[in-house]
């Protein structure tokens, strides 16, 4: 094949009495992240720019964990991973902890190709994204209702356990990335 | 969790992941996502991204043993995938994407669901959220 592409937007124990509506939503919009890698891959473009554009929209889209809807800390803030590969040449780039820029993995890539290094944490990925052209936005951007609303169950959750052993997929569900 | 692996034209291949971790992560946690080789490696053979629960696909060096299994197995990436999600990773921790240098893609799961999507140049095409 001459060129091929796969996406996620996440694992877990999704019911599957999930609203019409809803599902409607991921539907369309996996398929629409499919369309933009797809068109770059077509159009001769590289891997890493198809990747990244994807990711990029599904970073956008608050269905997804990633980016605008991610999931909040225990102190309710939003500190967001990210890390690409360049196959051809085993060059790599990662980001963690960062709570202010737009589109994390856009960050991992200036990582790998604008730096010599390949990890920067929390503080010292955003002062590197301060070096590099990147969106920023206030933290604020990544709130979400539901996600907020998924935190305070957890928090209500977890002051009920008696135990932190976690037994069946739906008590372990909220561990899922 | 999202990702993203492709093949281009030039057979070079590639993988990404970005996330925004677990809900109520203590303080300074970190999951597979930035970890290279856990939950994003590419080399020319493979290219690999996970999602699920970030602490188990860690303590398997997942998308690495993927990428391994695959390099020194015998160039099948669905045997790979198997090999993985079904005997490294117990029922309940992850899933995966992963294309390889013949653009052939896989998706696996042992969680119940998992968003994803695929195509390739043959127009196979694959949508789907659960297994």
């Amino acid at each position: 094949k001459e060129w091929s592409i796969a996406l996620h937007g996440g694992a877990g124990a999704v019911s599957k009495d999930m609203p019409e509506e809803r599902q409607q939503a991921y539907m369309e919009s996996l398929e629409e992240a499919l369309t933009i890698g797809a068109e770059i891959l077509e159009n001769g473009g590289s891997a890493l720019d198809a990747i990244e554009k994807t990711v990029n929209y599904l970073e956008d889209n608050e269905l997804y964990n990633a980016g605008k809807g991610a999931v909040f800390t225990s102190e309710g803030t939003n500190e967001l991973d990210a890390a690409i590969m360049d196959g051809s040449n085993l060059n790599a780039g990662a980001v963690t902890g960062v709570t202010t820029v737009k589109n994390p993995i856009s960050l991992a890539r200036k990582v790998m190709t604008e730096s010599r290094h390949v990890f920067f944490a929390a503080e010292g990925a955003e002062t590197f994204a301060d070096q590099v052209d990147v969106e920023r936005v206030d933290p604020e951007y990544f709130y979400t209702e539901s996600r907020y609303r998924s935190l305070q169950r957890a928090l209500e959750r977890e002051k009920q356990e008696s135990s932190n052993l976690l037994e069946t997929p739906e008590e372990k569900a909220w561990k899922y990335g | 969790t999202v990702g993203a692996v492709a093949k281009d034209k030039d057979g070079n291949l590639a993988a990404a992941t970005s996330t925004g971790g677990m809900t109520n992560k203590k303080f300074g946690r970190v999951g597979d996502v930035p970890i290279i080789g856990s939950g994003t490696y590419a080399n020319d053979q493979v290219a690999v991204s996970a999602t699920g629960w970030g602490e188990k696909i860690m303590l398997s060096v997942s998308a690495h043993t993927l990428a391994a299994h695959y390099k020194y197995e015998g160039n099948d990436l669905k045997a790979s995938m198997n090999y993985l999600v079904n005997e490294v990773l117990n029922p309940g921790d992850a899933g995966f994407i992963a294309v390889d240098k013949y653009g052939v893609f896989s998706m696996r799961t042992n969680t119940g669901s998992m968003f994803r999507a695929a195509i390739d140049s043959e127009g196979n095409k694959d949508v789907g959220i659960w297994e």
